[in-house]
């Protein structure tokens, strides 16, 4: 089947890899019970291959499954939320296109001018969100008492929380530790 | 408010209390989950005098068990109010409100995630009447043990065993070796005095395999371990160095035959076995916390990307135009590449974890009503969740805390030890390499049964419909 570079097609795309990587599992299994081996040894001797047609199934449901429930939310949102909706659809799913070139490549009939298309449509989506970065966080509304982090606190005073973080250390609470005196002083006089 | 996060707010182009809103289920939902975190930190609980990264593994332990029951308390008088049911024990405790107070996790998390869910799902009404009224008020603390030395997700090989006793109508618990002893389980060590033990039932001298027994571990009164009942802690780990994993073993300990849980299979008093109508049913506790978990793992990812964002509007770094300031690092794109697919990933796991769970609560009614057609579709799906959520979580979080640079691995930011809570799923509750061999058995099955021309199941239909193969 010809290639679609929409998310449609991607996600189509996704079920092609994980249904081929199933169909190769099946018939690799087959085969290497036609050479002699038990079951149980040709399963063994595909389980890498099985493993990544499981994930790859997995993929496929995952991709599917957001970009539907998207779907039936974002006629309930504004429209500026919508976008941002969507666009964070469209890069899930363009991402795990470029992480998966390789399978694509394998089970699908895309192209290497769709995927120059699909890293320009990635990069032009980083740029469109950029904006509404913080924005986006912020919405996870996480109170600092629950992040706990410096790094991460809603007034952004990071530096100034770093150290005072760093003032509760415990070897902070003394000038000198008692380790100076029992071994660094004597090691560095020779005494040790 | 640093200028460079505020003019990030000032920019936004959407209304992020919609998006808040959304997110919760509504504004009714956002109003009860701040009124449950108001609650919760108004008691001061995360308050600690000493930073207990700082403390001993001991005292780190003597308290999470103050805080957990602190936060029991808090509960408590949520239940008393609004009398929510589970609601309040998942959102406060399983949620991320429990790991803000409980950073480095709970010693009662497996009381409330699987020894209630546990007995809710395997025990009979009347032991149901009789055990989780005190489960629920916390005059017993339980715990869920399965795993043992020598064997994990593999559970047909274990070997703790309960042999069935007709004279005394009593089974007798033994670990016959070093690997059969349980290993893992939270709160087990020093918490719980009541566990759930999964062991190969033998009566009539027939194996029967495994099944789950209550065991009372420790005097209630003294806590002390109860007679033939060998138990402790395993010691540090990575993280989750709060939740007192355990190890027990058994020298023919003795309950009575109703500490069976009896919902699907029974022995009856004469030593009579009466099978379940299916041996997937024992595995009901691992299904709902692997659905549980695909949540959780949403929690630390927003978690871990909030916390990479807005550093990285505030860090600025480097000076690519000669005599311009230092950019924020959050405008170079290899940046958002690390930040906005951590956004994006957090919302579809999300509704992936809503619809999960709704399919999960449709099997499982369906299964009281003796359906068992839809039970190896969900356990296909939850294994290959569990282990893609698990796996993308602890990449996320890691590649969040390299956003941050050396300040990411400071303890500080909260990093590392988000790291830790989301790295050890992808280890309990079957390691996920073997989780996605389990759904490999069920896609092989699948893709026979399309070859026979038989219909399949709604998430693996696609398998007949797509065609694969490379255009020449």
């Amino acid at each position: 089947p010809p290639w679609e570079n929409t998310i449609e097609g991607i996600i189509k795309g996704f079920q092609r890899v994980a249904a081929g990587k199933i169909g190769l599992c099946v018939s690799n299994i087959e085969k290497r019970q036609n050479t002699g081996l038990s079951y149980e040894d040709a399963w063994n001797m595909t389980s890498v291959q099985l493993a990544s047609a499981s994930e790859a199934h997995c993929r496929a449901i995952l991709l599917y499954t957001y970009y539907t429930e998207t779907e039936k939310i974002v006629n309930t949102v504004s429209p500026a939320l919508r976008q941002v909706l969507l666009q964070l659809v469209d890069l899930y799913v363009v991402y795990w296109a470029l992480q998966r070139l390789g399978d694509l490549l394998r089970f699908t009939s895309i192209s290497e001018k769709d995927i120059d298309e699909l890293q320009r449509w990635y990069e032009d989506l980083l740029t469109k969100l950029r904006p509404n970065a913080v924005g986006l966080v912020d919405a996870f509304d996480i109170r600092d008492e629950i992040l706990r982090s410096a790094l991460g606190a809603y007034d952004g005073r990071v530096y100034e929380r770093l150290m005072e973080a760093a003032l509760r250390s415990p070897l902070n609470a003394e000038p000198v530790n008692s380790s100076f005196h029992k071994y660094l002083k004597p090691f560095m006089q020779g005494k040790l | 408010v640093n200028p460079d996060l505020q003019r990030e707010r000032d920019k936004c182009t959407f209304n992020v209390t919609e998006l808040i809103n959304l997110i919760d289920g509504g504004v009714q939902k956002t109003e009860e989950r701040k009124k449950q975190e108001d609650m919760v930190l108004s008691e001061g609980i995360h308050i600690e005098d000493v930073p207990s990264e700082y403390l001993s593994h001991k005292e780190k332990y003597e308290l999470a068990v103050k805080k957990a029951c602190l936060l029991f308390k808090v509960i408590r008088k949520m239940q008393e109010e609004d009398n929510a049911g589970m609601e309040n024990y998942r959102a406060v405790l399983g949620g991320k409100l429990g790991s803000a107070i409980l950073q480095d996790g709970s010693p009662l998390t497996l009381h409330y995630v699987m020894f209630i869910p546990t007995l809710m799902g395997q025990a009979s009404v009347e032991q149901q009447v009789h055990w989780i009224g005190r489960a629920f008020d916390l005059n017993i603390i339980g715990t869920y043990a399965q795993t043992e030395l020598g064997h994990g997700t593999f559970i047909r090989g274990l070997e703790t065993t309960a042999t069935y006793d007709p004279s005394t109508k009593e089974f007798v618990l033994h670990s016959p070796t070093l690997t059969a002893y349980k290993w893992w389980p939270g709160g087990l060590a020093h918490t719980a005095n009541y566990c759930i033990v999964m062991a190969q039932l033998y009566t009539k001298g027939q194996c029967h395999g495994i099944h789950p027994f209550i065991v009372q571990l420790r005097d209630e009164e003294t806590h002390m371990p109860l007679k033939g009942i060998k138990i402790g802690e395993i010691g540090v780990k990575l993280g989750m160095n709060g939740t007192n994993n355990g190890f027990l073993g058994f020298d023919h300990v003795r309950i009575p035959r109703e500490h069976m849980l009896m919902k699907n299979s029974k022995v009856l008093e004469d030593g009579t076995y009466v099978n379940s109508p299916s041996s997937k049913l024992a595995y009901g506790t691992m299904m709902f916390v692997r659905v549980v978990l695909v949540t959780d793992m949403c929690n630390y990812m927003a978690k871990a990307v909030t916390i990479a964002m807005r550093y990285s509007a505030v860090r600025r770094q480097s000076q690519p135009k000669p005599n311009e300031p230092e950019p924020q690092i959050l405008d170079y794109l290899t940046q958002q590449h690390k930040l906005l697919i951590g956004v994006a990933s957090v919302h579809a796991f999300r509704l992936n974890a809503d619809w999960l769970w709704n399919m999960y609560n449709n099997v499982t009614a369906e299964l009281d009503a003796g359906d068992l057609e839809r039970l190896p579709e969900l356990h296909a799906l939850s294994c290959c969740l569990k282990a893609v959520s698990t796996a993308d979580a602890a990449e996320c979080v890691e590649r969040c805390r390299l956003a941050c640079g050396g300040h990411g691995y400071m303890l500080a930011s909260n990093l590392p030890s988000t790291y830790g809570l989301t790295t050890a799923a992808c280890t309990y509750e079957g390691e996920n390499t073997v989780l996605l061999l389990q759904t490999a058995r069920y896609l092989v099955k699948a893709w026979q049964q399309a070859a026979g021309g038989n219909a399949l199941t709604p998430t693996v239909s696609y398998i007949a419909t797509v065609n694969s193969g490379r255009r020449l």
